[in-house]
């Protein structure tokens, strides 16, 4: 069930 | 179901240092539930492969106001904690790595911290904790852009 948390990155446009 | 000790002595069984090894991983685990380790085959720049465990998943990195998990793999050399962890940036398909003087081309992160590494003043979970307060200030990864559905990829 835990399959551990989703990656995520800032947005590119900064 | 997270690993337990018992598991990760066994999975560092061929370590120079297991305990202290274990131990460390444990803290680390403990600290930063989205991390977890795995058996895997390393491979070496010579070519050579040995299994190794390495510390994957995601650390929460805190950059203008927003949280973001950062993928990264922390890969322990048997030689640990007498050698730094080898550690990457995992950016997965939608995003790009922002190569600059922390990470380069594959993701490989450099930082003083490891390049200074020395047991015992070094860890771990130090070294998260660091990796955390400079991806705040200089993601290593970004969001790729959307792009049109109907603009073909190109190929060379």
């Amino acid at each position: 069930l835990n399959g551990g948390t989703i990656p995520t990155a800032p947005p590119s446009h900064t | 179901m997270a690993v337990s000790k018992s598991q990760l002595k066994k999975m560092m069984s061929k370590y120079k240092y297991r305990d202290l090894t274990v131990r460390q991983t444990v803290s680390v685990i403990a600290m930063y539930k989205d991390l977890k380790p795995v058996l895997d085959s390393y491979v070496f720049s010579d070519g050579s492969s040995r299994e190794l465990v390495n510390l994957t998943g995601t650390i929460p990195v805190r950059y203008r106001g927003n949280t973001y998990n950062i993928a990264i793999c922390l890969w322990l050399l048997d030689t640990y904690p007498y050698n730094p962890p080898v550690c990457f940036v995992k950016p997965t398909s939608s995003m790009t790595i922002k190569t600059g003087k922390h990470v380069d081309a594959n993701g490989k992160i450099y930082l003083p911290y490891l390049h200074d590494w020395k047991h015992p003043r070094s860890e771990l979970l130090e070294l998260i904790q660091i990796m955390i307060v400079i991806f705040g200030g200089e993601p290593p990864v970004f969001s790729r852009p959307t792009v049109s559905a109907s603009y073909p990829p190109y190929t060379a």
